[in-house]
């Protein structure tokens, strides 16, 4: 695991209360937003089963810690979207808490239904971005969330070790969280990384 | 007869026009070598933090620079170093991606003002 310079975190207040909000301009139409919110609510609840952070929902985008919108090409914060496949998303380090999604991929909640082979997991790229909003870097491990490249129709939701070992050093662990027992859920035989 | 080290499916169709699609062209080549399109990989290299952030004049020929930042992108994704573009490097070169850059100083990295 690796972090931005400096390594910038939103502190350890504990238990730290982050909000985050969806654009309500900047977004896409052909996903139903239960779905989007739903997926979202995973991704942020799979951070916050390891760290002392509450995650919750609000409508007042202005005020959220943390800002979700799909933005195309050139979008103002030096960055541009270069269109399908190629870059997905990317977030920025605390505490800016800008999350942004290349609205020109195909992104999918579910791959049984979205049948497109450029279809992008949503999921997967939240889980992702989520680690970058929190301070983390990217990892060299192939495995890991942090990992920077997701192929098409493909998942990978799921912490690994390298990715909780990096986030807990900068906000130490949930009072709730087990390492024996997420160790024995990541060898798991049934459990998929895509 | 010489056989690769090992084959690695190329995550897209490279017939189709995705971003970075094109690379495929570059499977194999050599330091050296000069082949139109090469300094777009020198550019995916520097956006990722591969080359110096000084670096903006980029040519098409595969020069010691661009070997470094190849073994260097090697090394930090967990590939085989070989400093050539394999098909496994290649691969993962063209796989779609998070934006932020994978070394210290290309990260996005903006405080809240």
């Amino acid at each position: 695991y690796t972090y931005f310079p400096g390594r910038p975190s939103w502190g350890r207040t504990t238990p730290l209360m982050l909000t985050y909000a969806f654009s309500s301009s900047d977004f896409i139409d052909y996903i139903e937003i239960s779905d989007i919110r739903a997926v979202f609510n995973r991704a942020f609840t799979r951070w916050a089963s390891v760290i002392p952070v509450n995650f919750t929902e609000t409508q007042d985008y202005k005020h959220a810690d943390i800002k979700i919108g799909f933005y195309s090409k050139d979008h103002g914060d030096g960055e541009p979207f270069d269109g399908v496949l190629g870059v997905l998303a990317h977030a920025f380090s605390p505490k800016s808490g800008r999350f942004h999604l290349d609205a020109a991929e195909t992104w999918s909640v579910d791959f049984e239904s979205e049948k497109s082979r450029v279809a992008i997991d949503l999921e997967s790229v939240a889980t992702h971005e989520i680690g970058h909003v929190l301070g983390l870097g990217h990892s060299s491990v192939k495995e890991a969330v942090m990992y920077p490249s997701l192929n098409p129709r493909s998942k990978k939701v799921d912490l690994r070790l390298d990715d909780v070992n990096g986030v807990q050093v900068l906000y130490g662990s949930n009072p709730n969280f087990s390492l024996t027992s997420f160790l024995q859920s990541e060898t798991s035989p049934n459990k998929s990384f895509g | 007869r010489n056989m690769p080290d090992f084959i690695t499916v190329l995550p897209v169709n490279p017939d189709m026009n995705y971003t970075w699609s094109t690379f495929h062209k570059f499977l194999d080549i050599r330091r050296g070598s000069e082949i139109i399109g090469m300094s777009e990989l020198k550019k995916y290299f520097h956006r990722f933090g591969y080359l110096p952030k000084s670096d903006t004049n980029f040519t098409d020929i595969f020069d010691d620079g661009l070997e470094s930042a190849v073994t260097q992108y090697q090394s930090k994704l967990g590939l085989p170093v070989t400093g050539k573009l394999d098909s496994a490097t290649l691969s993962e070169v063209m796989s779609p991606r998070c934006g932020v850059g994978d070394n210290d100083d290309h990260k996005l990295h903006i405080t809240k003002h």
